[in-house]
C-alpha cells in the first residue's frame, strides 16, 4: 500500500520541480499533484514495482489527459465546415504582442492552400509598424489575397472588408491576423471584441509563445474572459522552451492547444500531440 | 503575486522574536515555492533561500523590527544584490548590437534607444536593420523612426546580413550612436548562430544587449548563456513590463550574464523606454 510520507513527499517534490523547470505553472501543477496524491495514496504498489516510475506514470497519465481534455483537429474541422457550405470560414487570431500570430496567419494559409483552398487574409492590425508589409509579404510568398488598408485604418473595418471579399468572390477561407496586445489594457481589448463582433468568426484561435512563464496563464485566462477562444496556438515550440505553458493554459481555460508552431518556415505548423509535448518535458 | 507567497511564508513569523533551524529551513522552503512561481529558475531560488537562512541565524533583527520585516528586509536586499550596481552608457562613440529572442521586442527597442540618446543628449543617432529573416523588418524600424531625424539604414533586398552591417557601418559609422538590430534567434538553430557570430565580427560592437521579454519563464537562463557565449552580452533590456508579466525570468538572464539590467519597455511607442531602476523592477516584481 502507498502511505503518505517523507519517502512520497520527496519523490513528488522531485517531479514538482522537473514541471516547474519546464514552465509548467503553479496553479495548474498544484491541481493535478492533489489529484495525483488522492489517487495513489492507500492504492496497492504491485510486488516489485517502483514507486518512482508509479508516480511518474500517473503524473504523466493525468498531463495527458489535461492535454486531451476538449482537444479538436484543426484541418478537420476546416474541411467540415467547408464541405457543409458554411463558407467563407471565418479564423481569428488573438494574443498579446510578439507571439506568433502573424507567421502563424501564414502557415495556416499555406497549409489550406496546399489542400486546395481559397484564402483571404485580413490585416487588421493597423496599428503596428510594418505590420501590413509583414503579411503582405506573406500572402504574395504564399499566393493568397491580403485585404489591407492604411496604417492606421479601423482594424474592424478591415476585418469586415476582408469577409465580404470572401463573399463575393466565393473564398473558403479568411483568417483576420489582429494586433498584439496586453491583457491589462482595456480600450485595446474592447477594440478586440469589437472586431469579434463585427467579423463574428467561426474559431477564435489564442496565439501564446512557449517561452512564457507564468504569465502565459494570465494571457490565456483573460483572452478567455473578454473573448472566448476555441482552441490555442503554442508557438516557438523549436526553441529553449520546454512547452509546459501548454499544461497551465489548457488548466486554466479548459480549452485545448490545438496547433504548434515549430519555426519560422511556412511548414513549420503541427498538429499539436499531447505525448510528443509529454516527451519534450520530461527529457 | 510573489509578494503574497513571500508575506505568506512570512506570516507563521508572526509573533516569534526566534526562529529555530527547523523553521528557517521551512521557510525557506516556502519562500523557494514563491520565487519559482515567479518565474525564478531553480538555482537563483536556491541561492537567494540559501542567503536567507544564513543570515536568518546570524543577524538579529534590529530593536523594535518584527522578524516578518527583517526577513522581508534580507529578501529585497539579495534582490538588489542580484540585479548589481547600475550602469551608465555614454552616447559618444558606441556601436550597440541588439540580440535576443524571436519577437522580444529587439526592433522597437532599438527605435527607442536611437530616440533616447538622440533627444536627451542631443547626439547623432543611426541604426542598422540587419534582420534578413523576417519579412516587413526594415519597414518596421523605418516606419517606427519617422518622425525622427535619426538615419535608417538597410538594404531590404539584400538577404546577408553581415554585408548591410558592413555596408551600414561605412554609410553612418561616423554617427555617435550606431545601434544594430539583428534577428530573433535561438541558440537550437545552427545557421542563425552562425549568421550572429559573422555580424559579431563584423560590427565591432562596444555595448551588446539582450532584449527579452517580461514573460519569458525558465528558458531565459539557457537562452541569456546562449547569447553570452556568442557575443558576451554587457547589458540586459526587458521589455513589455506595461503587460501582466513581472520579468522573474529575465532576472535569470541577469544572473548567468553578469549584466545589469540598463533599460525597461513600457509599451508599443518609441517613448515608452525607462532607465532601469532596481527597487522599481522589484517592487513591480513582487506585485
Ligand atoms: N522559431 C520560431 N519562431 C517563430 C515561431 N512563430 C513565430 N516566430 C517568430 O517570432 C517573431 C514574431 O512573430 P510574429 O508572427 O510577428 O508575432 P505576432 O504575434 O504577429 O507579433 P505582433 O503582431 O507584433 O504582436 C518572428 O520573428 C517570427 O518569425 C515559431 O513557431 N518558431
Ligand atoms: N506592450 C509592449 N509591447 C512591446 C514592447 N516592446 C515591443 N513590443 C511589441 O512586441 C512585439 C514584438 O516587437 P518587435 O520589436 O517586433 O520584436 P523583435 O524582437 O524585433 O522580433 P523579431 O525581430 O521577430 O525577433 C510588437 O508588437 C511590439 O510592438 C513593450 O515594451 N511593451
Ligand atoms: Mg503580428
Ligand atoms: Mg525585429
Amino acid at each position: 500500500i502507498i502511505k503518505d510520507g517523507p519517502v512520497f513527499d520527496e519523490l513528488l517534490e522531485e517531479l514538482e520541480l522537473v514541471m516547474l523547470e519546464a514552465d509548467m505553472g503553479s496553479r495548474a501543477l498544484a491541481a493535478v499533484l492533489v489529484a495525483l496524491r488522492s489517487e495513489l495514496i492507500g492504492s496497492r504498489l504491485r510486488r516489485g514495482a517502483d514507486l518512482t516510475r508509479v508516480i511518474e506514470a500517473s503524473l504523466k497519465r493525468a498531463l495527458r489527459s489535461l492535454l486531451s481534455a476538449g482537444y479538436w483537429d484543426f484541418n478537420a474541422t476546416i474541411d467540415q465546415m467547408v464541405d457543409a457550405g458554411d463558407t467563407p470560414v471565418i479564423v481569428m487570431m488573438v494574443g498579446v504582442n510578439g507571439t506568433g500570430k502573424t507567421t502563424t496567419t501564414a502557415k495556416i494559409a499555406h497549409r489550406l492552400k496546399e489542400e486546395g483552398k481559397t484564402v483571404i487574409l485580413a490585416a487588421a492590425d493597423t496599428f503596428r509598424a510594418g505590420a501590413i508589409d509583414q503579411l503582405e509579404t506573406h500572402a504574395e510568398r504564399i499566393g493568397v489575397r491580403c485585404v489591407s488598408s492604411e496604417r492606421g485604418g479601423d482594424s474592424a473595418a478591415i476585418a469586415r472588408d476582408a469577409v465580404e471579399s470572401a463573399k463575393a468572390r466565393g473564398a473558403d477561407v479568411v483568417i483576420i491576423d489582429t494586433a498584439g496586445r496586453m491583457t491589462n489594457k482595456i480600450n485595446l481589448m474592447n477594440e478586440l471584441q469589437k472586431v469579434h463582433r463585427v467579423a463574428q468568426p467561426h474559431l477564435v484561435l489564442f496565439v501564446g509563445d512557449a517561452l512564457a512563464g507564468n504569465d502565459a496563464v494570465e494571457q490565456a485566462v483573460e483572452f478567455q474572459r473578454t473573448l472566448k477562444f476555441d482552441g490555442a496556438v503554442l508557438c516557438k515550440l523549436d526553441t529553449d522552451a520546454k512547452g509546459g505553458a501548454a499544461l497551465s493554459i489548457a488548466h486554466a481555460t479548459g480549452r485545448p492547444i490545438v496547433l504548434a508552431g515549430v519555426g519560422q518556415g511556412y511548414d513549420d505548423l503541427q498538429q499539436f500531440d499531447p505525448d510528443w509535448l509529454l516527451q519534450m518535458m520530461f527529457e | 503575486g510573489l509578494k503574497a507567497g513571500i508575506f505568506g511564508a512570512l506570516s507563521r513569523l508572526k509573533g516569534k522574536r526566534k526562529l529555530d533551524e527547523a523553521e528557517i529551513k521551512e521557510l525557506a522552503k516556502s519562500i523557494r515555492r514563491a520565487l519559482l512561481e515567479a518565474d525564478f529558475n531553480v538555482r537563483q531560488s536556491k541561492e537567494i533561500t540559501a542567503r536567507l537562512e544564513e543570515r536568518m541565524v546570524e543577524e538579529e533583527p534590529l530593536p523594535g523590527v518584527t522578524l516578518q520585516t527583517h526577513a522581508m528586509n534580507i529578501i529585497y536586499t539579495e534582490l538588489v544584490r542580484l540585479l548589481g550596481p547600475p550602469k551608465e552608457i555614454r552616447p559618444h562613440n558606441q556601436t550597440i548590437l541588439m540580440v535576443g529572442l524571436y519577437g522580444q521586442g529587439k526592433t522597437t527597442t532599438t527605435a527607442k534607444l536611437a530616440e533616447w540618446w538622440r533627444r536627451r543628449h542631443g547626439v547623432k543617432v543611426a541604426v542598422i536593420e540587419a534582420d534578413v529573416q523576417r519579412p516587413g523588418a526594415y519597414a518596421q524600424l523605418q516606419q517606427l523612426l519617422a518622425d525622427s531625424p535619426v538615419e535608417v539604414y538597410g538594404e531590404p533586398e539584400n538577404n546577408n546580413a553581415e554585408e548591410i552591417v558592413r555596408n551600414g557601418l561605412a554609410q553612418v559609422g561616423n554617427a555617435d550612436v550606431v545601434i544594430v538590430d539583428t534577428a530573433g534567434r535561438d541558440r537550437l538553430d545552427d545557421e542563425l548562430q552562425a549568421e550572429l557570430e559573422r555580424i559579431h565580427k563584423v560590427a565591432n560592437a562596444t555595448e551588446r544587449f539582450l532584449v527579452i521579454d517580461a514573460q519569458v519563464g525558465q528558458a531565459a537562463g539557457p537562452v541569456a548563456a546562449g547569447f553570452h557565449e556568442l557575443v558576451g552580452i554587457s547589458g540586459v533590456i526587458v521589455t513589455k513590463l506595461d503587460g501582466t508579466a513581472r520579468g522573474g525570468g529575465a532576472l535569470s538572464a541577469v544572473a548567468t550574464t553578469g549584466a545589469p539590467i540598463v533599460f525597461i519597455g513600457e509599451g508599443e511607442k518609441v517613448a515608452d523606454l525607462e532607465k532601469f531602476e532596481s527597487d522599481r523592477f522589484i517592487s513591480r516584481l513582487l506585485g
